[in-house]
């Protein structure tokens, strides 16, 4: 996966951090301190679609010329999480009970096109 | 997208770097509650102090460390229950007690569970843990009722009964799923303790709220997952 950098236009992994304290949550969250809350964006062609990285073999590559070469025939592919990993929060619930628990899929660790 | 030019996956303008900012740090609000199944952000009123948080991980930790090697007992993995559930969202909850009414020979202790993990979760374990502050040499006997509200609220009944045998001061654990698993399938939320001991001994419990020997249960629970019915 790719982070995005500068003006990137590609498929590319935003970084964005919440801060619990910004927000005034740092109340009822024990730990972590923040969120890292990335999110994929960047456009797609059609000659990216379906591969993770770069054209890994003659094959793919052949098949991106044809796609290339077809690019009014369909439409782009969408840039959307490829790897993603659970947030562990430390946290008061409304009884002031200390809860722990393990969120799936809450941060995206890489990008790449459909 | 870059300013002025159109988002390609959506069509919509390219937003204001601090709109933009606004927008996710309310779509991080919302994933966060929506996943902890709170409707909103709690308001605590009773942080637990410092001390007693740390004195029950340390005890939670020395205890799953017994339970591991002591031959006999069920360990995690031969435990079904309590075999990680593969990507089933699971929950370690800390309940410390509330004091509620005592004599000079018994003590109620109350536990709250919040009505959001109670109606979506199965227990899988839940322990007890008391300290004992034990005045002179002896054995002292001591029984502890567990209790839960009748579905009306209005009388208490007794879930189980315990006799402990207590020689000597220190930390004491009891297995407690049975009982609050019965309250999460009834919908309540408060499960009671009643300390009792034969005579006059004073309190069979060390400290104040603030110290770091108070009373706490300790749950592991998992979200229950939608019955799936399975064709063939």
């Amino acid at each position: 996966g790719i982070d995005c950098s500068g003006d990137s236009r590609m498929c590319c992994r935003k970084e964005f951090f919440v801060d619990f304290k910004e927000i005034g949550w740092e109340d009822w969250i024990i730990q972590p301190e923040g969120y890292h809350m990335n999110y994929c964006a960047g456009l797609c062609p059609l000659h990216m679609a379906g591969i993770p990285g770069l054209a890994a073999s003659f094959h793919t590559a052949v098949l991106n010329l044809i796609k290339a070469n077809n690019a009014d025939a369909a439409v782009d592919s969408c840039c959307v999480p490829t790897q993603r990993r659970p947030l562990s929060l430390l946290y008061y619930d409304r009884d002031s009970n200390v809860v722990k628990t393990d969120i799936p899929d809450m941060i995206v660790d890489a990008c790449g096109c459909t | 997208a870059p300013k002025g030019v159109r988002c390609p996956a959506c069509g919509l303008a390219a937003l204001a770097p601090t709109t933009q900012r606004d927008v996710l740090i309310t779509l991080a609000k919302e994933s966060i509650l929506s996943k902890l199944r709170l409707p909103d952000r709690p308001n605590i009123t009773q942080p637990t102090s410092r001390g007693a948080l740390l004195t029950a991980l340390r005890r939670m930790r020395a205890h799953h460390m017994d339970a591991a090697v002591s031959p006999g007992m069920p360990h995690d993995s031969s435990n079904p229950h309590l075999r990680p559930g593969m990507g089933v969202q699971e929950y370690e909850i800390l309940s410390f007690a509330e004091s509620g009414s005592s004599t000079s020979h018994s003590i109620h202790l109350h536990f709250h569970f919040t009505g959001e993990l109670a109606g979506s979760t199965e227990i899988l374990q839940a322990t007890l843990y008391l300290f004992w502050a034990v005045p002179g040499p002896g054995t002292h006997p001591v029984t502890v009722r567990l209790l839960k509200p009748d579905p009306m609220g209005l009388n208490m009944t007794v879930v189980s009964k315990t006799r402990l045998e207590v020689q000597r001061a220190g930390w004491a654990t009891l297995d407690v799923g049975q009982a609050v698993q019965s309250l999460f399938n009834q919908g309540s939320q408060r499960l009671t303790v009643e300390l009792e001991v034969a005579g006059d001994w004073g309190a069979p419990l060390l400290g104040s709220h603030s110290d770091s020997h108070w009373p706490f249960v300790a749950a592991q629970a998992r979200a229950r997952t939608p019955h799936r019915v399975q064709r063939r």
